[in-house]
């Protein structure tokens, strides 16, 4: 089913705020990766913390996160992930 | 049959601003033409917006958790794990292998070497005139030369005359012309600079977009509810001595509107000049007959903002930054195979008159990811699809982490082509 499919993109940052390395952050000084899952619908993103010793992404530790619905927002302006914590994710969301 | 020749084309930082995209405004009629006889995927995504992660990763077919390149700093075969690449994979199957221009990130993160003797059969070309790149070679208004982001030359006047996805074209031409006697197949990689800044091109392609034609993005603004860690601060342009000039405030900017449409005019003038450089390698494959017998796929690295957001550049997961182009054209499946003698592919000159509108060629919709690229060139070759890989697999040198996208290339009508039934 074409909704069932999944392209994934990520995108490490050094900081929760805008700074000068933050195009471009050097492994040592990652501290957040955003992990993007997007359907034909939608595109779901959460910035989690992120250990660059251990390689480890930690899902448990959301600093932000994005959600955009492709027919309604298509270019993605209207972040709409606040208004859905609380509710049941759909299962593909759940990383 | 004979096995089939593949040429992977590979245009720096090209977002789908193409007239195949349904672009209104860019002039890409050669890559039009090639989309026109291709399966083109209307979203396809990178993995990571930004240059050396996303080449290393769709070229070992592993995401960029298993490559843990995030930067630009480390070698994946000495780093995370001797991934296979897609041109080794080909040239362990009895493939020559060649690299032009900017396939690999150069530096680290290709061992300083393209992943060669891994990946080549022949030491990579890089063209002479690409040290200049980031020179003072933008004429200014006070008419000084300055290392500009945007930068239109006279090419008669810029050093060595020339320019490097010119001097890629050149020697790509060269090499089909001996590659077409070899006894074996060729995997040519052919990777353009442009449009990845600075935006230094022909000047005459500026007259493609008059000023008064370029609009800005639909939506310049940085979106309320879009959190701090999202937004791209787009520090790289900054560095260019006009950006520089205008003393724009960190991070939010904004860049004044007129220069914004500059950017953006530069960035389809770059786009262009592009075009007709592959335009030049297409036509050649196919004045040597080698279109009957060759894969061409063209793609890109990442998409690029243009104000989007109030962004520019890549490094971010918004859809402008991450969605590419993705075109594969496999003769007798995608196209029936040219008659002898037959063009699929003449140089179509942007200046031209407006072409007359292209005939698409065939489409999907579905999302598929950059990933899939080596899975689905092995398998159009003929080559056994690598197989899936394990989680984890840094331990495992030969898998693939990306869906095989074959399924999308059957058919019904042009089954009876010879290649199709290969």
């Amino acid at each position: 089913n074409p909704r069932e499919l999944v392209a994934y993109s990520q995108y490490p940052r050094p900081a929760d705020a805008p700074q000068w390395n933050s195009d471009k952050p050097s492994l040592k000084d990652i501290k957040v990766m955003g992990y993007s899952i997007r359907t034909v619908d939608y595109r779901y993103t959460v910035w989690v913390g992120f250990s660059p010793r251990e390689f480890l992404a930690n899902f448990s530790d959301v600093h932000a996160g994005e959600l955009y619905f492709v027919d309604s927002d298509p270019w993605q302006d209207h972040n709409v992930y606040n208004a859905s914590q609380g509710r049941a994710l759909p299962p593909p969301l759940m990383p | 049959t004979d096995a089939l020749n593949v040429l992977l084309i590979i245009v720096d930082d090209l977002r789908p601003s193409l007239g195949c995209y349904g672009d209104k405004l860019v002039r890409s009629p050669n890559i039009d033409q090639l989309a026109s006889h291709s399966l083109l995927f209307q979203n396809a995504f990178a993995q990571q917006a930004v240059c050396a992660p996303s080449r290393v990763s769709f070229l070992t077919g592993r995401r960029p958790d298993t490559t843990r390149l995030y930067d630009f700093n480390s070698y994946w075969r000495a780093h995370a794990g001797n991934f296979s690449t897609i041109p080794q994979y080909f040239k362990q199957n009895g493939y020559v292998t060649v690299s032009v221009g900017k396939v690999f990130h150069p530096g680290i993160s290709s061992n300083h070497s393209d992943d060669s003797p891994y990946s080549w059969s022949l030491p990579p070309y890089h063209p002479s005139s690409e040290k200049y790149e980031n020179t003072k070679t933008c004429k200014g208004p006070d008419g000084e030369l300055h290392a500009n982001l945007l930068c239109p030359v006279d090419v008669a006047e810029v050093p060595e005359g020339t320019l490097p996805d010119k001097q890629s074209t050149e020697r790509a031409i060269q090499l089909l012309e001996k590659l077409r006697t070899s006894a074996v197949p060729f995997f040519l990689a052919v990777g353009y600079h442009k449009p990845h800044i600075p935006f230094r091109y022909p000047q005459e392609f500026q007259k493609l977009y008059p000023l008064e034609n370029v609009t800005l993005a639909p939506d310049p603004q940085v979106p309320a509810g879009l959190p701090p860690v999202a937004y791209n601060p787009w520090m790289d342009i900054r560095q260019r001595e006009d950006v520089q000039a205008l003393n724009l405030s960190v991070p939010y900017g904004p860049i004044p509107t007129d220069f914004q449409r500059k950017i953006r005019q530069s960035y389809f003038a770059s786009v262009s000049y592009v075009d007709t450089q592959v335009g030049r390698l297409l036509s050649a494959l196919d004045g040597l007959e080698l279109a009957r017998s060759t894969i061409v796929a063209l793609t890109s690295d990442h998409g690029w903002a243009l104000g989007e957001h109030g962004e520019w550049a890549k490094y971010s997961n918004f859809d402008v930054a991450t969605r590419v182009p993705l075109l594969v054209y496999v003769p007798g499946r995608t196209a029936p195979l040219p008659e002898a003698g037959g063009r699929l592919f003449p140089y179509i000159d942007p200046f031209a008159s407006a072409s007359e509108s292209m005939e698409p060629g065939r489409q999907a919709g579905d999302l598929v990811e950059l990933l899939s690229l080596f899975p689905t060139l092995a398998g159009l070759a003929g080559l056994r699809v690598p197989p899936r890989c394990p989680v984890p697999s840094f331990h495992v040198e030969l898998c693939r982490e990306g869906r095989n996208l074959l399924k999308y290339f059957q058919f019904g009508d042009l089954e009876e082509e010879p290649h199709a039934r290969g």
